[in-house]
């Protein structure tokens, strides 16, 4: 499996529709402070299945939904879809006939989550294990968090078990 | 369980002081199970000894040393099975200039040996003049994001001009 | 106690509400004592807003805004009650180029208003030039820090040596 | 009072009697990762009154003593002082009638910390307190710890009174 597109739309302060490539290699990101750049890393962790508001740097889930500005009004939903290559077929069993996999999440105010993929609604539950199953997901230490990597070495060594289990 | 959590441990504790070594240009470290006999229910301890200096407790590290401690340890998990995906939000920042290139010395190695693809999110010149491609975002209307694709040098103009 | 207390919060408030809208070039920000009708107990709520954008809590501000943010308020309590010495250890460290340039404005402010003497800790080479002078940290002997002074130039290379 | 110089000896990586001189205006410190900078601030906390090893990035306040290194045997003591210039005559009346004021802290293995104001031996508190009149201390909001400037945001509300304090 191999990611290749995150598109976002009335996420956080992308509102518009976007589309971020992610190819092989290195691709650096940059921009101003406030600009948006953790915003897409939130964007990734949330698609996978994140279900803690707190992590997402919120009091409620619902402000993942874009909030308005002073020129534009607030939207009533959110959506990210991820789109992965499947053509080495390395996806579990349900979905591996497929040669692309999208796996989206979209948020309603006042309605909670819906996951798809491929267009056909799924429980979070199916999400996180697709996920689980590639060696990634919503808590992945491969997904370093802006001001989390000293904390790995600070926190408990029962919490930094956990970045071992991601290895076995 | 068991066997499984034993192998990874050995595999990630090897790639470990092997990456640590690597970062710093010399010193050593390793890892630990604690705390019980049963390895699913052990602790992780982490000891580094950077070059030159004696083994000491993690907190005693500067800033910059945690923060490539704790590179080698996600990047030996990484070594250990491989993720498609790697976000780093600004692990840079508390780097000094030599050690932004050691760590885009590693980033270079890892994009050889594993298919991970990696996102990296900074504001250091260094790092961005290290990657394959750059993105930038921006807010030319206050408070809305957008992406653009932008080439080294409009990316270093991006950084004075914010 | 409780008069002091409310005297004190108004000043750091006016002065938090100025220095905010001042580092961030707009928007505006205020302080609440909130939970308790005794001021001894409040605990002190911040409201922020960067320019062009709407209220939110403080944790969906980015990185950068945070640190601007609490030096906001760090400094509105200074102006309040100036202390002899302040030290800044990386503080520098999340912002883009931009906002070092108005942080060092806000510190030559801070040396023109005040009587505190600053020791700023940094890795930044925009910070480095705006200092009036510079010490270098340096272990030329292996996990022994000695002390010198160095002019601009040779800070310079030191990033670049290390 | 105006702070003029902060000599270390034997405090965590200075072993070598190391004098920083602190002038008016702004002093930048710099050097690469792992040099020392941080231990500076921190030897200045120390002897101020700061009486918590875990807020010295210890397991115990013997952690400020030089543990040695690959070349140099680890020291049994640690001596930091505080040169201030009481020209302006601000100090509290028990020291006001000295022109500098010498404010110093010394620790042994085994036997705990000394402190001493312009060569008497005085108690932790009295030091405390000089420098609480003077608007600084240990935890003076003025002296902001590597990667905690974004803390003062995140913490409670009841937390960030604390600073408010400061300030009455
Ligand atoms: N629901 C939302 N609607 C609109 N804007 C939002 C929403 N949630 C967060 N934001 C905005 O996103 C901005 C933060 O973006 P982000 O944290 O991604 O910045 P950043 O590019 O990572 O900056 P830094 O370099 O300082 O870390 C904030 O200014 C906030 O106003
Ligand atoms: N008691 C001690 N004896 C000897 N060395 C010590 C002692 N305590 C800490 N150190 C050393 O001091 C170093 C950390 O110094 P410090 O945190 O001041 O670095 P720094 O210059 O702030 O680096 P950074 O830029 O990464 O933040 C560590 O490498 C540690 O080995
Ligand atoms: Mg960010
Ligand atoms: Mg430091």
């Amino acid at each position: 499996m191999k990611f290749n597109r995150l598109r976002l739309s009335g996420f956080k302060s992308f509102v518009d529709p976007t589309d971020l490539i992610i190819e092989p290699g290195l691709t650096g990101v940059v921009g101003p402070n406030g600009c948006g750049k953790s915003n897409l890393l939130e964007a990734l962790r949330w698609v996978m299945g994140e279900n803690s508001f707190k992590n997402m740097r919120g009091t409620g889930m619902e402000d993942v939904i874009f909030a308005g500005t002073a020129g534009r009004p607030a939207r009533n939903h959110a959506e990210v879809t991820l789109i992965i290559d499947n053509a080495d077929r390395s996806a579990p069993a349900a979905y591996n006939d497929c040669e692309t996999i999208e796996v989206s999440r979209k948020i309603e105010r006042e309605q909670g989550s819906t996951y798809r993929i491929n267009g056909r609604e799924v429980r979070a539950r199916d999400v996180q294990l697709l996920f689980a199953d590639a060696s990634t997901g919503a808590h992945s230490p491969a997904l370093v968090r802006q001001g989390q990597i000293a904390q790995l070495i600070s926190s408990k060594p029962i919490n930094r078990r956990r970045i071992l289990e991601e290895a076995a | 369980g068991r066997e499984r959590m034993l192998e990874a441990f050995e595999k990630v504790n090897s790639n470990f002081s092997r990456l640590f070594t690597h970062l710093f240009g010399g010193g050593e470290a390793h890892l630990k199970l604690t705390e019980s006999e049963d390895p699913l229910e052990a602790g992780l301890e982490i000891y580094a000894r950077p070059p030159g200096k004696r083994l000491q407790v993690m907190s005693l590290l500067s800033g910059g040393e945690q923060a490539l401690t704790a590179m080698s340890l996600i990047f030996a998990v990484f070594l250990t099975n491989p993720s498609p995906i790697c976000v780093l939000d600004e692990v840079d920042a508390p780097l000094d200039d030599a050690n932004v290139e050691r760590f885009c010395d590693l980033m270079e190695e890892m994009t050889r040996t594993t298919d991970t693809r990696f996102l990296i999110i900074t504001h250091h010149a260094l790092t961005m003049a290290r990657m394959s491609r750059l993105f930038g975002v921006t807010m030319q209307e206050r408070g809305v994001s957008t992406l653009v694709s932008v080439d080294l040098e409009r990316a270093e103009r991006f950084l004075e001009a914010s």
